[in-house]
């Protein structure tokens, strides 16, 4: 069992070094198990340095970089395990307009490994949709209108 | 096993007439004013895979998520509040021998919900079951309500290895 | 005791809805003691009803309108009992763009009575500063800079 | 009784050289990118008016707010950090018989506070005893963390009651 678990939490450790650095332009993320020998005993520390920083635990980052690094977090959980879709709702309300675009050019890229379903209030994120909704209410009743995204081709 | 449509009807702010929502196998964005209803549409999902915390759903009681009638009045209040969404299934990830999977959740006034698989009645647990085995779940960390996006930085360590620890 | 507590609800009960009022373009937001006859047996509840929906209870509204709500009523509580400054860090994160004029609006008028202070990303927010900084990171230390916003009277 | 300035040195992102954020008393607003130091300035604010949780502060022991030298490198590590800040006093609504009160804390690597009020040193009580007659305090329902806004709507009917009990 403990194979299992090390193997799982290695590939996921990995992955995370990675999305991180994309999502920061360069941050050094990692996850770090706080007893070696024995997972199990204690549990996995988040460490970030985004760039111009030191290394920090993830508990005295910012809004933002708290945002940021869990979503490193979620990808790099769905590279090792990937689930049938991802709702995602407002997860940029903290993140300002550098970090908002990498994000919506992240999730485009991982779109191509799962369903993303994602609710903003951000232009640089509908943008990269392949299907848009606007959501208007008349009365108290939800109606919605639609903008799929075609590749213009001529 | 991605969602291929969300039907909605008497649920929140989604009235007596049904509305599907198309989705898209990649990504799909929702937009909108506060309070016209895209949260609603998460809600809706998360309803029709069973999840029984009404709590969650940002509700009293379970009754409660049906439509109350919006500016028409209470005279115009749904008696149920009814989600189905249609699962592609080509892979066969979801353990029914069917190319997609039609899931509805019908729920009264009285708070009892129905659930049917492929049109026919199931119990929930049996729902559960099926739905487990493709990784489908009302809850997890794939579905990030709002407002929680840093819950997984904020967790306690040990917290985060229990959570790599129920992936496998 | 209780005279006291009855007071104070009322006043902040009235200033509740003129707040909620302004801040939601007409919609009709009440408190309401859940026992009349005696407050300290129970709780208080807050409905709200915004412009062209029903009144419902505050637990089912959506991010955006919890924060509207939330606002209103610190700024009603001002009104019985102003603290000597306000901190308020990104309390715009959930709002849409009408919502966050409005909240603009308010946070300039209701600094006419305490000290505001507030932590935004939003350039409505910032446009009705009378002191706006800009913090930005150099080696990981930070540094501000000053604009204090003068009426151009020539 | 407003604050006139806040004085900053080797607190979190600020380092070993002092910076002085002169405040308007009516509305000043604070803007710059994610992780630039915004918050650690409301974090300044808490810590010198006597917070004691290193946790809201988002810190696992005190001695952790202290500049870690950031890019320089620890041998650049603050000592220790200090908070001033100028508090307006006119009306005299802070016991003291100054027309500005000025309050100091000093927290050193083994997370030991020392507290001075008008220059003087002070034990936290005294100066707790003294800033609650003015309704200062580190926390209550004028400070408003990041990402706790919904909060006075998310507590109970009772927590509600009893917050307004806590105003009279
Ligand atoms: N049973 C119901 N009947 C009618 N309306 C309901 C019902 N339950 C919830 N609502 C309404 O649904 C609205 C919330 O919708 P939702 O959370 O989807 O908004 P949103 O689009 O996500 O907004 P935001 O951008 O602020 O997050 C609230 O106004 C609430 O009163
Ligand atoms: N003792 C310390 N020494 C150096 N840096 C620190 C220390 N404590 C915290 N920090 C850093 O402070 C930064 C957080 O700053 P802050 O919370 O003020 O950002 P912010 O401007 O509010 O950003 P956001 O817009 O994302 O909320 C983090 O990068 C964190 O690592
Ligand atoms: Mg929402
Ligand atoms: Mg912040």
């Amino acid at each position: 069992k403990k194979e299992v678990f090390v193997e799982a939490y290695n590939e996921i450790k990995e992955s995370f070094v990675e999305f991180f650095a994309k999502l920061t332009g360069g941050g050094i993320g990692y996850l770090s198990q706080q007893n070696q020998e024995d997972p199990f005993a204690a549990g996995i520390d988040i460490f970030v340095q985004f760039p111009g920083k030191n290394s920090r635990l993830i508990a005295s980052a910012s809004g933002g970089e708290k945002s940021v690094t869990a979503v490193s977090f979620i990808f790099a959980i769905q590279s090792m395990s990937p689930a049938p879709f991802y709702l995602l709702d407002e997860i940029d309300a903290h993140l300002d307009a550098y970090n908002s675009e990498r994000l919506a050019d992240l999730l485009k890229q991982q779109s191509a490994t799962s369903q993303l379903i994602a609710i903003t209030l951000r232009d640089v994120i509908m943008d990269r949709a392949d299907r848009l909704f606007g959501v208007y209410i008349q009365n108290g009743i939800s109606k919605l209108v639609s903008t799929k995204i075609e590749e213009v081709t001529s | 096993a991605y969602i291929k449509r969300v039907e909605i009807r008497g649920f929140k702010t989604f009235g007596s007439k049904k509305i599907s929502v198309p989705l898209d196998r990649g990504f799909t964005v929702i937009t909108g004013p506060n309070g016209s209803g895209k949260s609603n549409i998460l809600d809706a999902i998360r309803f029709v895979l069973g999840d029984l915390s009404a709590r969650s759903l940002r509700a009293d009681k379970m009754s409660e998520v049906i439509f109350d009638g919006g500016r028409l009045g209470s005279s115009e209040a749904a008696k149920t509040a009814q989600i189905s969404i249609l699962l592609d299934n080509k892979k066969r990830q979801i353990p029914v021998d069917t190319g997609t999977v039609h899931i509805s959740r019908k729920v009264n006034r009285r708070g009892i919900s129905q659930y049917l698989l492929n049109g026919k009645n199931v119990s929930r647990s049996h729902l559960i079951d099926i739905l487990s085995i493709a990784g489908l779940s009302s809850a997890g960390h794939n579905i990030v309500m709002q407002g929680t996006i840093t819950r997984l930085t904020d967790i306690t360590p040990v917290e985060r290895r229990k959570l790599i620890e129920d992936l496998i």
